[in-house]
């Protein structure tokens, strides 16, 4: 999995 | 931020603001699921739990707080607001959706990305979110004739995360280690319970008539 950055997305 | 994703988060505003449109001037909700908004009110509560925690830009914290307040609004009115509630059909909007919540609960416990509190429950929300609409598509089944207001709500509802869809192609294309499996087969069966909806949706354009 890739390393989740803080959700950009709503 | 590209253009998928800027026409999905509009579609996204339209849907919320046609209901809140329809339940606020002609005060009613017929034929409009109290159970998905409860469910959409728990998809927002869960899934901005890091609107105070990380900032990403204002338009992301504005619209947070948009769909946040939208969704617990729109359950106030449905339930509480006394000319609204008596249009709502309890009768006809039945769908256990309790029963949609643990299993989300359960899936986002054992796939998620990362192991931790909030993003176990980010990680629901998408889940709960890809079944939220099966109240409301039941209680379409049932009433058969919606009018044009709860169309358009459905159908930009339904729009939203097919343009999200697109969003996530152009940054898989265009952002190297941009991979979201949870996030896209989420999305992808979101949309797909849409399918048939779409499909009457587009027979009425083109018949002309109400959504049958």
């Amino acid at each position: 999995w890739s390393s989740s950055q803080s959700h950009d997305e709503l | 931020m590209n253009i998928f994703r800027l026409a999905g988060d509009m579609t996204h505003l339209a849907s919320v603001l046609v209901l809140l449109l329809k339940i606020h001037t002609i005060k009613s909700c017929a034929g409009v699921s109290l159970r998905t908004q409860e469910l959409y009110a728990i998809v927002f509560a869960t899934r901005y739990l890091d609107i105070f925690t990380s900032f990403v830009s204002v338009y992301n914290t504005f619209m947070k707080l948009v769909f946040l307040g939208s969704s617990f609004s729109i359950v106030w009115y449905m339930r509480y607001h006394k000319a609204v509630h008596r249009t709502y059909d309890r009768e006809q909007d039945t769908f256990r959706h309790w029963f949609l919540v643990l299993p989300c609960l359960v899936l986002a416990l054992l796939i998620h990305e990362k192991f931790t509190f909030l993003e176990v429950l980010w990680t629901f929300s998408l889940y709960l979110e890809a079944v939220a609409i099966l109240p409301q598509l039941v209680l379409l089944q049932r009433t058969r004739n919606i009018d044009n207001l709860t169309g358009q709500y459905i159908f930009l509802l339904g729009g939203y995360r097919g343009l999200y869809i697109l969003n996530w192609i152009y940054r898989y294309f265009t952002e190297p280690h941009f991979v979201h499996w949870i996030t896209w087969i989420a999305g992808l069966v979101q949309t797909l319970l849409y399918a048939d909806f779409f499909y009457y949706y587009f027979l009425r354009f083109i018949g002309g008539r109400g959504v049958e």
